[in-house]
């Protein structure tokens, strides 16, 4: 099974 | 006071149109440089950026940069109303709660105004680093919509594979399972049906189709799409919006976190 990621663990949030 | 006109409204029409469904709510930065809007999906899984440069409308004012935060299904509401030949104006008070909407068609017989609230949003905006890419893929936009809509029937999953000189596109499912190979093409009698790959190392990766066919709803925009890939980065779906006379006036680029095995 593949787990989604998400885009904060990627780029940073201001 | 803010004002963009735009003789092609329908390149708006169609901006909203692949957003839309994808963010509820969002807001337009705009600035002597132009409008730019940037804003994730509520699951923070996808993020869509718009780029609309000053210089590609033909008429932009902004004697002070402005936030015009709106709810963008409502935008589409009201964009629709306006005809695929109309110019369409925006304009905005630099204090005002408000924007207006100027719909003129062709024949100089018709305006429409429309007035639409606009919203405080505390947008979160995303620090997205210029990373180079191991695999970066131009093919038509057409061909990636059918694509992606196809192995949705199979799969929710697409995983992306990339040789030196082809792309496929795999799905499975229940029912069972399904691949797409593009080759490179020489060079293609017409630019926007060419397939080109530029690849420094190969890639594979999966991604939610869900949110591809969201980002496919950009298709008319653009004949070709360009993809960028590198392993454990989001990837990246663009689309050139380039005018009538084929000025380059802006972008659409969406990126998507990848599904990764547990």
């Amino acid at each position: 099974l593949k787990k989604q990621k998400l885009l904060n663990e990627y780029f940073h949030v201001f | 006071m803010f004002e963009a006109k735009l003789i092609q409204g329908a390149i708006l029409k169609k901006i909203l149109d692949a957003i839309k469904d994808l963010v509820n709510e969002a807001s337009w930065d705009c600035s002597s440089q132009g409008m730019s809007l940037q804003a994730m999906d509520t699951s923070h899984v996808s993020l869509v950026a718009v780029q609309m440069k000053a210089d590609g409308f033909d008429k932009y004012r902004c004697d002070r940069s402005v936030t015009l935060g709106m709810n963008l299904s409502s935008l589409s509401k009201i964009l629709k109303c306006a005809g695929n030949d109309d110019t369409i104006t925006l304009k905005a008070p630099d204090d005002g709660d408000k924007i207006t909407l100027v719909f003129e068609a062709k024949n100089e017989s018709e305006t429409s105004e429309y007035e639409v609230k606009l919203m405080n949003l505390d947008s979160e905006y995303l620090g997205i680093p210029d990373t180079p890419y191991s695999v970066n893929v131009k093919m038509p936009s057409h061909k990636f919509q059918r694509i992606c809509r196809d192995l949705q029937q199979i799969g929710d999953a697409v995983t992306i594979s990339c040789a030196k000189d082809s792309i496929r596109f795999a799905a499975k499912g229940d029912l069972g399972s399904g691949t797409v190979n593009l080759c490179q093409t020489a060079s293609a009698d017409k630019p926007e049906d060419s397939v080109s790959i530029s690849m420094q190392e190969p890639i594979i990766q999966s991604f939610a189709l869900k949110y591809l066919n969201h980002f496919a709803k950009a298709t008319p925009l653009s004949p070709q799409v360009s993809l960028s890939l590198s392993p454990d980065v989001p990837l990246v779906v663009e689309y050139s919006i380039t005018d009538d006379d084929g000025s380059d006036f802006g972008y659409i680029r969406y990126y998507l976190a990848p599904k990764i095995d547990e």
